[in-house]
Protein backbone atom coordinates (compact mmCIF):
# COMPACT_ATOMS: atom_id res chain seq x y z
CA UNK A 1 0.00 0.00 0.00
CA UNK A 2 0.90 3.67 0.23
CA UNK A 3 3.05 5.03 2.82
CA UNK A 4 3.39 8.49 3.81
CA UNK A 5 6.05 10.44 3.00
CA UNK A 6 7.87 13.15 5.50
CA UNK A 7 8.69 16.64 5.27
CA UNK A 8 12.01 16.21 6.50
CA UNK A 9 13.29 14.22 3.75
CA UNK A 10 11.96 16.90 1.19
CA UNK A 11 13.19 20.12 3.32
CA UNK A 12 16.71 19.82 5.08
CA UNK A 13 17.61 21.31 7.91
CA UNK A 14 19.14 24.81 8.85
CA UNK B 1 8.29 44.36 20.34
CA UNK B 2 4.88 46.35 20.48
CA UNK B 3 2.80 45.19 17.24
CA UNK B 4 -0.89 46.41 17.04
CA UNK B 5 -3.53 45.40 15.06
CA UNK B 6 -6.56 47.51 14.02
CA UNK B 7 -8.67 44.00 14.63
CA UNK B 8 -7.92 41.08 16.80
CA UNK B 9 -9.72 38.52 14.22
CA UNK B 10 -6.92 38.36 12.08
CA UNK B 11 -4.87 37.06 14.68
CA UNK B 12 -7.26 34.88 15.97
CA UNK B 13 -8.19 33.16 13.33
CA UNK B 14 -4.32 32.20 12.11
CA UNK B 15 -3.82 30.64 15.49
CA UNK B 16 -7.43 29.00 15.80
CA UNK B 17 -5.97 27.18 12.06
CA UNK B 18 -3.08 26.25 13.26
CA UNK B 19 -2.97 25.06 16.99
CA UNK B 20 -5.00 21.54 16.07
CA UNK B 21 -1.53 20.98 14.33
CA UNK B 22 1.02 22.28 16.07
CA UNK B 23 0.79 22.97 19.99
CA UNK B 24 4.28 24.40 20.83
CA UNK B 25 6.01 27.03 18.41
CA UNK B 26 8.05 29.86 18.45
CA UNK B 27 6.55 33.23 17.20
CA UNK B 28 9.79 34.59 15.81
CA UNK B 29 9.84 38.13 15.85
CA UNK B 30 11.56 40.85 14.10
CA UNK B 31 11.69 44.43 12.30
CA UNK B 32 10.47 42.57 9.36
CA UNK B 33 7.63 40.88 10.99
CA UNK B 34 6.22 38.15 13.27
CA UNK B 35 6.94 34.77 11.59
CA UNK B 36 6.57 31.40 12.27
CA UNK B 37 7.63 27.79 11.23
CA UNK B 38 6.72 24.45 13.39
CA UNK B 39 6.16 20.78 11.72
CA UNK B 40 3.85 18.62 13.46
CA UNK B 41 4.44 15.85 15.59
CA UNK B 42 4.36 12.89 12.69
CA UNK B 43 6.62 15.40 10.71
CA UNK B 44 4.41 15.12 8.22
CA UNK B 45 3.03 19.03 7.70
CA UNK B 46 4.47 22.01 7.79
CA UNK B 47 3.12 25.09 8.56
CA UNK B 48 4.43 28.30 7.50
CA UNK B 49 2.90 32.18 8.57
CA UNK B 50 4.27 35.06 8.20
CA UNK B 51 2.57 38.64 9.52
CA UNK B 52 4.87 41.33 8.32
CA UNK B 53 5.89 44.12 9.88
CA UNK B 54 3.00 46.43 7.30
CA UNK B 55 0.25 44.41 8.70
CA UNK B 56 0.83 46.24 11.83
CA UNK B 57 0.15 49.56 12.80
CA UNK B 58 2.13 50.44 14.17
CA UNK B 59 4.99 47.53 14.45
CA UNK B 60 7.88 47.78 16.36
CA UNK B 61 10.63 45.20 16.75
CA UNK B 62 14.32 46.10 17.95
CA UNK B 63 15.81 43.06 18.49
CA UNK B 64 15.16 39.57 17.43
CA UNK B 65 13.25 37.48 19.88
CA UNK B 66 11.22 34.48 19.79
CA UNK B 67 8.86 34.14 21.49
CA UNK B 68 7.86 30.13 22.88
CA UNK B 69 4.07 30.00 22.60
CA UNK B 70 1.90 26.81 23.91
CA UNK B 71 -1.14 27.64 21.18
CA UNK B 72 -3.60 25.64 23.54
CA UNK B 73 -2.94 28.14 26.00
CA UNK B 74 -2.99 31.06 23.43
CA UNK B 75 -6.29 30.37 22.21
CA UNK B 76 -7.51 30.72 26.14
CA UNK B 77 -6.34 34.06 26.27
CA UNK B 78 -7.27 34.71 22.85
CA UNK B 79 -11.16 34.03 23.63
CA UNK B 80 -11.22 36.90 25.64
CA UNK B 81 -10.25 39.16 22.32
CA UNK B 82 -13.52 39.85 20.19
CA UNK B 83 -13.18 40.06 16.48
CA UNK B 84 -13.35 43.71 16.15
CA UNK B 85 -10.86 44.31 19.40
CA UNK B 86 -7.74 46.27 18.71
CA UNK B 87 -5.01 43.54 19.56
CA UNK B 88 -1.91 44.58 20.79
CA UNK B 89 1.19 41.97 21.58
CA UNK B 90 4.11 43.49 23.95
CA UNK B 91 7.23 42.06 25.12
CA UNK B 92 10.55 42.86 27.14
CA UNK B 93 13.68 41.73 25.37
CA UNK B 94 14.30 38.83 27.54
CA UNK B 95 10.99 38.12 28.12
CA UNK B 96 9.32 35.36 30.37
CA UNK B 97 5.78 36.65 29.44
CA UNK B 98 4.04 38.21 26.36
CA UNK B 99 1.20 40.69 27.26
CA UNK B 100 -1.58 40.96 24.80
CA UNK B 101 -3.85 43.55 25.31
CA UNK B 102 -7.16 43.98 23.54
CA UNK B 103 -9.37 47.60 23.63
CA UNK B 104 -13.04 47.53 22.06
CA UNK B 105 -13.56 49.76 19.35
CA UNK B 106 -15.08 52.52 21.32
CA UNK B 107 -12.37 52.48 23.58
CA UNK B 108 -14.58 52.18 27.20
CA UNK B 109 -13.09 48.09 27.54
CA UNK B 110 -9.04 47.50 27.88
CA UNK B 111 -8.46 43.57 28.93
CA UNK B 112 -4.46 42.69 29.57
CA UNK B 113 -3.12 39.29 29.76
CA UNK B 114 0.19 38.41 30.13
CA UNK B 115 0.59 34.46 28.96
CA UNK B 116 4.12 32.32 30.10
CA UNK B 117 6.45 31.83 27.57
CA UNK B 118 8.60 28.68 27.23
CA UNK B 119 11.97 27.75 25.83
CA UNK B 120 11.29 25.89 22.75
CA UNK B 121 14.18 24.23 21.24
CA UNK B 122 12.47 24.12 17.90
CA UNK B 123 14.18 22.78 14.09
CA UNK B 124 14.20 25.26 11.54
CA UNK B 125 14.20 23.68 8.16
CA UNK B 126 14.46 25.74 4.96
CA UNK B 127 11.97 25.34 2.31
CA UNK B 128 13.58 25.95 -1.05
CA UNK B 129 12.31 28.82 -3.74
CA UNK B 130 10.50 26.29 -5.78
CA UNK B 131 9.45 26.39 -9.86
CA UNK B 132 6.08 24.67 -9.37
CA UNK B 133 4.88 22.39 -12.23
CA UNK B 134 1.19 23.68 -11.62
CA UNK B 135 -0.49 26.37 -9.16
CA UNK B 136 -4.00 26.15 -9.09
CA UNK B 137 -6.11 29.08 -6.94
CA UNK B 138 -9.75 28.47 -6.20
CA UNK B 139 -12.33 29.63 -3.63
CA UNK B 140 -11.23 28.41 -0.42
CA UNK B 141 -14.34 27.30 0.69
CA UNK B 142 -15.13 24.87 -2.34
CA UNK B 143 -11.30 23.48 -1.73
CA UNK B 144 -12.95 23.01 2.02
CA UNK B 145 -16.20 21.18 0.51
CA UNK B 146 -14.29 19.19 -1.67
CA UNK B 147 -11.49 17.95 1.29
CA UNK B 148 -14.33 17.18 3.42
CA UNK B 149 -16.94 15.57 0.80
CA UNK B 150 -13.76 13.09 -0.45
CA UNK B 151 -12.50 12.43 3.37
CA UNK B 152 -15.86 10.02 3.46
CA UNK B 153 -14.99 8.13 0.76
CA UNK B 154 -11.49 7.81 1.56
CA UNK B 155 -8.72 8.60 3.76
CA UNK B 156 -6.44 9.79 0.60
CA UNK B 157 -6.60 11.94 -2.48
CA UNK B 158 -5.13 12.00 -5.44
CA UNK B 159 -4.54 15.70 -7.01
CA UNK B 160 -4.05 16.09 -10.66
CA UNK B 161 -3.72 18.88 -12.51
CA UNK B 162 -3.66 19.01 -16.50
CA UNK B 163 -4.36 22.16 -18.54
CA UNK B 164 -8.35 21.72 -18.84
CA UNK B 165 -8.72 21.49 -14.86
CA UNK B 166 -7.64 20.21 -11.23
CA UNK B 167 -9.11 16.97 -9.98
CA UNK B 168 -9.30 15.37 -6.57
CA UNK B 169 -10.31 11.81 -7.03
CA UNK B 170 -10.78 9.46 -4.04
CA UNK B 171 -10.94 5.74 -3.86
CA UNK B 172 -12.55 3.91 -1.35
CA UNK B 173 -14.77 0.83 0.20
CA UNK B 174 -17.74 1.86 -0.38
CA UNK B 175 -16.81 3.55 -3.68
CA UNK B 176 -14.94 6.29 -6.10
CA UNK B 177 -15.46 9.84 -6.08
CA UNK B 178 -13.75 12.51 -8.01
CA UNK B 179 -13.98 16.29 -8.43
CA UNK B 180 -12.77 18.58 -11.24
CA UNK B 181 -12.72 22.41 -11.24
CA UNK B 182 -12.09 23.62 -14.46
CA UNK B 183 -10.29 26.94 -15.30
CA UNK B 184 -12.52 30.02 -15.35
CA UNK B 185 -12.76 33.76 -14.78
CA UNK B 186 -16.17 35.15 -13.06
CA UNK B 187 -16.50 39.13 -14.37
CA UNK B 188 -18.86 39.89 -11.30
CA UNK B 189 -16.43 38.30 -8.64
CA UNK B 190 -13.04 37.51 -8.93
CA UNK B 191 -13.18 35.57 -5.47
CA UNK B 192 -15.41 32.85 -7.39
CA UNK B 193 -12.27 32.00 -10.30
CA UNK B 194 -10.33 28.84 -10.81
CA UNK B 195 -7.32 29.31 -12.21
CA UNK B 196 -4.44 26.57 -13.57
CA UNK B 197 -0.83 27.53 -14.44
CA UNK B 198 1.08 24.43 -15.83
CA UNK B 199 4.09 23.98 -16.99
CA UNK B 200 3.98 19.98 -16.99
CA UNK B 201 1.11 18.04 -16.02
CA UNK B 202 1.13 16.30 -12.01
CA UNK B 203 -0.97 14.07 -10.15
CA UNK B 204 0.33 13.11 -6.37
CA UNK B 205 -1.53 11.81 -3.57
CA UNK B 206 -2.13 13.28 -0.08
CA UNK B 207 -3.81 12.58 3.46
CA UNK B 208 -7.19 14.01 3.43
CA UNK B 209 -6.93 14.31 7.01
CA UNK B 210 -4.07 16.98 7.07
CA UNK B 211 -5.51 19.08 3.90
CA UNK B 212 -9.07 18.64 5.89
CA UNK B 213 -6.99 20.18 9.01
CA UNK B 214 -5.56 22.62 6.91
CA UNK B 215 -9.09 24.23 5.68
CA UNK B 216 -9.12 25.91 9.12
CA UNK B 217 -7.83 28.39 7.77
CA UNK B 218 -10.57 29.07 5.15
CA UNK B 219 -12.08 31.67 6.89
CA UNK B 220 -8.97 33.80 6.51
CA UNK B 221 -8.98 34.35 2.54
CA UNK B 222 -11.39 33.89 -0.37
CA UNK B 223 -9.26 32.06 -2.52
CA UNK B 224 -6.49 29.23 -1.41
CA UNK B 225 -3.91 28.15 -3.87
CA UNK B 226 -2.41 24.88 -4.12
CA UNK B 227 1.01 24.40 -5.79
CA UNK B 228 2.13 21.02 -6.77
CA UNK B 229 4.71 19.62 -8.32
CA UNK B 230 5.71 15.73 -9.07
CA UNK B 231 8.08 14.44 -5.62
CA UNK B 232 7.72 17.03 -3.53
CA UNK B 233 5.06 18.54 -0.90
CA UNK B 234 2.46 20.12 -1.86
CA UNK B 235 1.80 24.05 -0.70
CA UNK B 236 -1.34 25.49 -0.01
CA UNK B 237 -1.26 28.87 0.35
CA UNK B 238 -3.97 31.30 2.26
CA UNK B 239 -2.30 34.90 1.03
CA UNK B 240 -3.81 37.25 3.70
CA UNK B 241 -3.76 41.28 3.51
CA UNK B 242 -0.05 43.18 3.37
CA UNK B 243 1.96 40.33 1.54
CA UNK B 244 1.11 38.33 5.16
CA UNK B 245 0.61 34.35 4.40
CA UNK B 246 -0.42 31.47 5.92
CA UNK B 247 1.14 28.16 4.09
CA UNK B 248 0.91 24.75 4.76
CA UNK B 249 3.15 22.29 2.93
CA UNK B 250 2.67 18.36 3.50
CA UNK B 251 4.06 15.61 2.03
CA UNK B 252 2.76 13.41 -0.50
CA UNK B 253 2.10 9.81 0.34
CA UNK B 254 4.51 7.14 -1.68
CA UNK B 255 3.75 5.55 -4.68
CA UNK B 256 2.44 1.40 -4.19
Amino acid sequence: GAGQGSITSFFAKK
Amino acid sequence: LEARLEAADLFKKVVEAIKDLVQHCNFDCNDSGIALQAMDNSHVALVSMMLTADTFTPFRCDRNIPLGIDLTSLTKVLRAAQSSDILTIKSEDAPDVVNLVFEGKDQDRISEYDLKLMDIDQEHLGIPDTEYAATASMPAADFKRICSDLLLISEAVSIECTKEGITFKAEGDIGNGSVTLRQHSDLENSDKNVDISLTEPVALSFSLKYLTGFCKATGLSNQVRLCLSNDVPLMVEYALANNSYLRFYLAPKIGD
